[in-house]
This record gives C-alpha cells, structure tokens and sequence, in this order.
C-alpha cells in the first residue's frame, strides 16, 4: 500500500481543511517557526492509532483538537483522514475490491471517539488489524520526530533494542 | 524469536557498516550485542570512528556526528526492513552543508522503493524534493496549505 | 535569601515579559511560581501566547517556538545580572530565518555590555559577528584555527 | 573582568597549540560537523573548573586528553589558558598589579592535574575563589551547550528554579 493522501480538518492548528497529496517519492514539508509542519507528523501518527497524548505533545488527548485563536473559536471535533492506493496489491482481501483505502480517525470534546474504514464505522481493532497486515505501522524507524534523533546514540544499550525488535 | 532477533541484528550491522561511511564519507561503524548469551534482553551498542579519527566513546562525538551516525542506522533499519513511507522531521537540523548533500542523495536512492516526507528549514534539502508544500499561517494559529510542485 | 530568591524572580519576570514579544515580534509570555507560599522549593513555571495564538501548554510549542522562549529566558535572565561573557552553542538550529534575525539583533544590542561567543552554522548569524573564527580539520582528527575579521 | 584570549594545547582534538582571541564583542565560531567547536566550548568549561567528565561528554576527565588519529599519537597532556584583562578594574585586590589574569589547567595522563594563575601554582580553591569574586562563574545561563536549549522548557518546574537562584 502507498500513501495517496491525508486530509486534516480540526487537528491542531488546522482548522480549515487541508489535503496534502503524497503521489511523489519525496515530498517536502517547508514553513516557519511554529506554522504546523509538526503538526502534520502527529496528525499522521495519530490517524496511525497513537493512544499517547503525551508522544503528540500534549497533556490530554483534548489537545489536539483546534483550540481556537485569539479570533477564531476553539472546534468540537477533529478529523484526520489517511487515504492508501491498493495498485501495488498487497493488500488484505476483504480490501481486494478497492481502489483506494481510507483510514479516518475522529474525536469529540466530549471524549466521544470514532474510527472508520472506507466511511464505514469500525473498531481501533480494525485499524490496527489493517495496519498491521499491509506492514503500515508506525515503526520507530519510520517516523522520526523533530529533536528525536539524538536518543538513538543517548539511549542505553538495552532502550535501543527496540530498533531491532521491530525490524525483526 | 531470538533466531530472527539475531538474523535482523546482522542484516542491519551489515547494512550499517556500509552506510555509514556513505555519510560520512569514510569511516567506519558497527553494531554489537552487550550480551551475546541473551538475545532477550541484549542491549544494542554502537561502535563508532569518523574518518581519519580513533575510536571513542561515542559521547564525545559532535552533535552533527551524533545526528549522522543516527540517521545511518536508521536508514539501515530502513532498507534491510523498508516501510512504505518514512518521515523525517528535521533531522538535518544539526548537519553541515557537506553532510547535508550526503544525506539527501541517500534519501533520493531509497525514494525508489519507499515514500519519503521530509521536514526542513534547510534550502538544499527542498531541492530534492518531487513535491514542496509550504505551511504558513497568514492568519495567527490557523494553519493553511500552499502546493508548490517542483517535479512532475 | 528567600527574598533575594523572590526580588530576582521579580526582576527576571519582568524583563522576560518584555524580551518574549520583541524576539516573537508579538505574543505574550510571563513566569510563574508554583508555590508562593514556600519560597524555597517552589518550581518556575513558564506560561507562553505567541502573537496571536491562545494560551495552551507549553508542551504543544514547535520546536522552534520552545527554543525561542528559552532564549528569551536566559537573556531576560542575562540583563538582570549580566556575566562578563556568553556562550551560545548552534542555539539557532531549530530557528527560521525571521526569528535569527530578530534573536541576532538582540544578541547584538547585548554585546554592549557582554562578550558573546556563538557557535553557528547560519550565514546570517555569522554576518553579525565581529570577528569570524574558522575551525577545520585538514587532518583528519586534528583541529586547526582560522582566523577571518570583520570589522574592526 | 573581560575575557581576552583563550589557549588550547593538547585538549580533546586540539592537538597544535591554539589561541583564539576573544577582544570583539560578538565572535563567532563556525566550520564543519566534528571540527572542534563545541570542544572550544568545553575547554572554557574545563578551565573554569568543570570537576565532571560527563558535562564535558567524556565518561572520565582522561577523555579530555588529545587521543590521537590514525596517524598521530595520543597527548600525555592538555592544558588550557583564559586570560582576562582587568582594565576595568572589577579585580580582587591581590590582582591589582597585573594588567591581565592567566587562569591555566592542566591534566595529565597519570591523573595529576595542575592549576596555576599568573604561571604560579595555586590550588581549584584560589581559581574557584577568583572566579567567584570577579562574577565570572560559568553560570548554567551564561553557557549554552549544544542541544541544552530545549531542555529549559522540559524540564520540570522544581528543575528551573536554579537560574533564579544562580542570578539571586
Ligand atoms: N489544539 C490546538 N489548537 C490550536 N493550535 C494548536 C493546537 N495544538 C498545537 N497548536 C499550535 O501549533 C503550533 C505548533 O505547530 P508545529 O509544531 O507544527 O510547528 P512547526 O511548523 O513544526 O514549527 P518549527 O519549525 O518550529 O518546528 C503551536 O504554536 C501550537 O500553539
Ligand atoms: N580526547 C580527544 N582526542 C581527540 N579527538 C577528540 C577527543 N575528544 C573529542 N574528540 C573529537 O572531537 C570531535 C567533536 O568535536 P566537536 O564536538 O567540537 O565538533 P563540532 O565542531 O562542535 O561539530 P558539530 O557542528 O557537529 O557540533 C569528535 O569527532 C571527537 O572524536
Ligand atoms: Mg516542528
Ligand atoms: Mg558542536
């Protein structure tokens, strides 16, 4: 499976929807200090199943719904859509009949948390199944987030066994 | 378990004692087991000597030293075991311009096989980029999207 | 000392509440302590609205963002009681170019009444030292000074 | 007191003795990933009488000794000089008759380690001493190290409270 797309509507900063196209092999995300290029990786990592507030920078998961500006008014609910092309095949079969998968994540103020496939409402189960099988996983190896690098070599021996684990 | 913990650990050492001098143009590196005996519980030291220099403790490398030696083994990781997309963000930050040319050039090799999205402030790492989306944020805390494409 | 502790705090707050917005170019940032009532073991903690945002925890600052209120700190910290000199290791790593200019135009104002040495790899930060060093290592492992001067 | 030059022999990767002069009000150090900036830093650090080797990178104070490379041999010493100039009179009053003040730190191999002012031998107390009275500490906010600046907004609030204190 390969990234078609993601649409971000009431993810942190965003409040508008935005749709980043991702049919390129190197896509690069520019901008100044504290625009939401950030915020992009963890609406990724969040759309992926992270179940950490604190591993998307925040305290409660109500953080990272669009907490309004000095002139705009805080959302309700925010949406994180990650959209897979199933051309390459390798997909589980009861996806087989698919051109496209959608993989969307939605959370409430009031706590209230859905996630669907295909628009079709299913369980975090589900979404980790799918992950899963297809080989999507948001490795410790494919994402690196900003400022993390350096805990590679930092780490204790026995804290980067994990790097392995997981390509294993 | 433990045999495919071990087979993963010398793919990847394997793969990172020929990366590293890629990126650091010269060199040389590995991978070992503090404890061979278990595979369980094994920590994971790297052994690092930049070109031309002794072989330290791996604290007294540079800040850009420690980023590259990093980004190798990740990218080693990368290719014994690839996903289908890897994001970056800002890992160039600390690299000099001559490291930065040497990570890019690997980035555009292994955007054959896998998707790359990569976060920099750094110029000569937009220009390898198929694909440029600048972020801004005309209005204070509101976050808008603006494409520009480079490559078709 | 429980009071100087406290007129310190003062005078360092009041000086970070006027810093923050010049290097933000806006916004709004104040210190506070956690518990008044026990001078002695009370935290500091940092509150901060860049221009134009809402108040949230610190934490959800980018990278950037967090640097640049550090800096803010330390040289709010600096003007209350000045050290002879100041030593800045590539803290504009995280930093885009609007912010390097206004943190350097800050760095400059204070280098009236303090040396300031700053390691950097930004051609813009380099543009405002006085006197440009150069280290490099033509043998490998063996590190040779450069010296380039500006201005005199 | 004002800083006016810094000599390095010896000390980490600063084999040939090197002297940087420090009589500008903004001095910059620049060049490539691994050349010795940062070991410019903690020489200055080393002088002013760091006793941990973990603060300086190393694992013990004999990493701070010049190595050696592939084709040169190790040090048996490091020794690093900051002088400062007392123009403006800010000067304990034994030192007033001296027109700069040379701080110099040496370690050898075997562990002896030496410190002198003005080419005598003295002891960490009288450099501690001199520093401390000429506020020239090498206070947590008048040195930044690489990476550390990130560290101020993580770190706990009990955590800050020692930059007050250190300015108190
Ligand atoms: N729930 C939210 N509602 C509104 N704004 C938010 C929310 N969560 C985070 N933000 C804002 O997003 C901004 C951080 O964005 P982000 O980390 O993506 O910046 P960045 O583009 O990566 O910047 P840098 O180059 O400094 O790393 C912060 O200013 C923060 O206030
Ligand atoms: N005792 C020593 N003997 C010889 N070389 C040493 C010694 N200690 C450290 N080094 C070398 O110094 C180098 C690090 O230098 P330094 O940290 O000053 O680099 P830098 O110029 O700050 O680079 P960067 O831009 O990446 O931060 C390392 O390659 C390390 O091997
Ligand atoms: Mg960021
Ligand atoms: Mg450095």
């Amino acid at each position: 499976m390969k990234i078609k797309r993601l649409e971000i509507l009431g993810f942190k900063s965003f409040q508008d929807k935005v749709s980043l196209e991702f049919n390129q092999a190197i896509t690069s995300i520019v901008g100044p200090n504290g625009c939401g290029k950030s915020n992009v990786v963890d609406a990724i990592r969040w759309v992926m199943g992270e179940q950490s507030a604190k591993n998307l920078r925040g305290k409660a998961m109500e953080d990272i719904i669009f907490n309004g500006t000095e002139y705009r008014k805080p959302l309700g609910m925010a949406e994180v859509s990650l959209v897979f092309s199933t051309e390459d095949g390798r997909v589980p079969a009861k996806y087989l009949n698919f051109t496209e998968i959608q993989v969307t994540r939605r959370l409430y103020r009031d706590g209230e948390s859905d996630y669907l496939i295909n628009k079709i409402p299913c369980r975090l189960l589900d979404v980790a199944e799918l992950f899963m099988d297809t080989g999507i996983g948001a490795r410790a190896y494919s994402i690196i987030e900003q400022g993390k690098i350096g805990m590679i070599l930092h780490a204790k021996p026995e804290e980067r066994r994990f790097l392995i684990e997981e390509a294993a | 378990t433990r045999k495919r913990f071990l087979e993963t650990f010398q793919l990847v050492n394997e793969k990172f004692q020929q990366i590293f001098p890629r990126l650091f143009c010269g060199g040389h590196a590995e991978l070992r087991l503090t404890d061979e005996e278990d595979l369980l519980t094994t920590g994971l030291e790297i052994v690092v000597q930049p070109p031309g220099k002794k072989l330290q403790n791996v604290s007294l490398l540079s800040g850009g030293e420690k980023a590259l030696t990093a980004v190798a083994l990740i990218f080693s990781i990368f290719l014994i075991k690839p996903s289908p997309f890897c994001l970056l963000d800002e890992v160039d930050a600390p690299l000099d311009d001559a490291n930065i040319g040497r990570f890019n050039e690997m980035v555009r090799e292994m955007s054959a096989n896998s998707q790359f999205i990569i976060i920099t402030h750094n110029r000569s790492t937009m220009a390898v980029a198929d694909t440029l989306y600048g972020v801004t944020m005309e209005e204070p805390g509101v976050s808008k999207l603006v494409s520009v494409r480079l490559n078709c």
